[in-house]
């Protein structure tokens, strides 16, 4: 099966 | 003093409807080069980022750099009640905490303005890392609006294989399973028909059909979509909105277990 990932991680907070 | 003039306002009722789906809020940030909005949807899955640069505008004056914190259902609302060939104003007072929509018929005959209450939004910026991908597809937006679609009856995923022989779509489920598979093109007619492929690596990755068709709301904003992809990060879905910007749409993939 397969998880949905998430966005978090890919794109700092600036 | 902020004011931002298109002579047909079906560009922003498409942008709309292209985020409503993904985002009930958003910050529209403008400055001197035209309007940013940037945002996440609440679960953190997918990103949308919309420019529209100055020069795309009619008129486009922004005085001082502001942030208008929009409902974007309430924004929908009334972008509906715009013909679509109106005019449309946005215009909005330093430190408001409204903005007016103004529409005006072809003929000046009908004037109308909405006013809409702000909002405040915690402002978060994300920094978008600059990277090289592996493949870059592209092709029809209606051609991958369809591709979406038709695949989402046979599964909640689609998974995109990027290879030197072209590029794979398939899904699979209960009814049973679904392969599209799209040579690059060697000539076309029409160019927003061609598919081009630039591979660097071949890269599959697996993605939520519902996202993927929530992106295809944009399709009438492009003739063509590009996809980029590498192994591992998200999923880039770019729409060129022809002579005033672009909407992009970041997509976390799917993980194996």
């Amino acid at each position: 099966g397969t998880t949905q990932g998430r966005l978090d991680g890919f794109f700092k907070v600036q | 003093m902020f004011e931002a003039r298109l002579l047909r306002s079906s560009i922003l009722k498409k942008v709309l409807e292209a985020i409503k789906d993904l985002l009930t809020q958003a910050t529209f940030d403008c400055d001197d080069n035209g309007i940013q909005l940037q945002a996440m949807d609440n679960s953190h899955v997918s990103l949308v980022s919309l420019t529209l640069r100055a020069d795309g505008f009619d008129k486009y004056r922004c005085d001082r750099n502001i942030s208008l914190g929009m409902n974007l259902s309430s924004m929908s609302k009334i972008l509906k009640c715009a013909g679509d060939k109106d005019t449309v104003t946005m215009k909005a007072q330093d430190n408001a905490d409204t903005v007016t929509f103004v529409f005006e018929s072809p003929n000046q005959e009908k004037v109308s303005d909405y006013e809409m209450k702000l909002m405040n939004l915690d402002l978060e910026h994300l920094g978008i890392p600059e990277t090289e991908y592996s493949c870059t597809i592209r092709l029809s937006s209606a051609e991958f609006a369809r591709i979406c679609r038709d695949l989402s009856q046979f599964g909640e995923s689609i998974v995109i294989s990027c290879t030197k022989e072209g590029v794979r779509f398939s899904a699979s489920g209960d009814i049973g399973s679904a392969n599209i598979a799209l040579a690059q093109t060697a000539s076309v007619d029409k160019e927003e028909e061609a598919v081009v492929i630039e591979m660097e690596e071949p890269v599959t990755l697996t993605f939520a059909c519902q996202y993927l068709n929530y992106f295809t709301k944009a399709t009438s904003l492009s003739p063509q979509v590009q996809l980029s992809m590498s192994a591992d990060v998200p999923l880039v879905v770019e729409y060129r909105i022809p002579d005033i910007g672009h909407i992009r749409y970041y997509l976390a993939p799917k993980i194996d277990d």
